[in-house]
């Protein structure tokens, strides 16, 4: 049930996704911080499948040269490919401080053991800024194969970024930034090169006092 | 491209893509 209701390929499923900040307190306990979040959902088949964005429209916030969107949706399968929006949370107080931890984790599901490898492009105005590439092997857990990305270190080009946001004194200037700022996340299967999930990611800054949000799209071509 | 340069609002996208959840 969950193809077509949550990100989901015929070959992986992504479970839980989060961006996150650790300030310790004290030296036994420490905040918390979710900039954004995806959490675990177990649709059925009577909810409704995803609503679709054509691909075509967002070309230009990524790569579009080799390996770019484009050529990675029309290689397929187009059943992989996602776009997020993101409304991430940035109503925390910040401060320089090298005890602050800044990581990203993330955790997925195959019924297939294979080695996975997730690419992470963070755009500027549509160009690679900076790639991050990790590879994760399976873990047969419960009748599945897990693989997980734990506590990955974000990048100082993200911290300094996070922090340069969040000195902007309004929200629309703050939107008006991550207008032109895009993250593509590529996870292929390292011995086929096949495509198991491609994730676009658009952002805005929450208005909500409930936290990060978001809105996940299917990426079609008409 | 064809979009380059197009603001967000301008493109074609659902309506939702514009309303921020109100969960809790």
């Amino acid at each position: 049930p969950w193809q077509g209701r949550s990100i989901a390929s015929s070959k992986l499923r992504m479970l839980e996704f989060s961006a996150f900040l650790e300030q310790p307190q004290d030296p036994e306990t420490f905040n918390k911080h979710l900039f954004v979040h995806i959490g675990q959902s177990n649709p059925s088949y009577s909810d409704p499948y995803l609503e679709s964005v054509d691909v075509r429209q967002i070309y230009d916030k990524f790569p579009e040269k080799k390996g770019g969107l484009k050529e990675l949706f029309d290689k397929g399968p187009h059943n992989a490919f996602f776009l997020v929006k993101f409304w991430a949370d940035l109503s925390l107080n910040l401060q320089d401080d090298s005890s602050f931890f800044y990581g990203v984790s993330s955790q997925y599901e195959s019924s297939e053991n294979m080695v996975i490898t997730s690419s992470t492009k963070v755009c500027s105005f549509g160009k690679q800024v900076v790639e991050k590439v990790e590879t994760e092997y399976a873990r047969f857990e419960n009748g599945r194969y897990m693989f997980r990305i734990h506590r990955s270190p974000l990048c100082e080009y993200m911290i300094n970024f996070i922090h340069k946001l969040k000195h902007l004194p309004e929200k629309y200037m703050m939107n008006s930034v991550l207008e032109n700022f895009t993250i593509l996340q590529v996870v292929t299967n390292r011995d086929t090169l096949e495509t198991l999930l491609c994730i676009a990611y658009v952002f805005e800054v929450s208005t909500s006092e409930h936290g990060a949000q978001h809105h996940i799209y299917r990426l079609v071509k008409d | 491209s064809a979009v380059e340069q197009v603001p967000m609002r301008k493109r074609l996208l659902p309506a939702s893509f514009w309303e921020e959840p109100k969960l809790t």
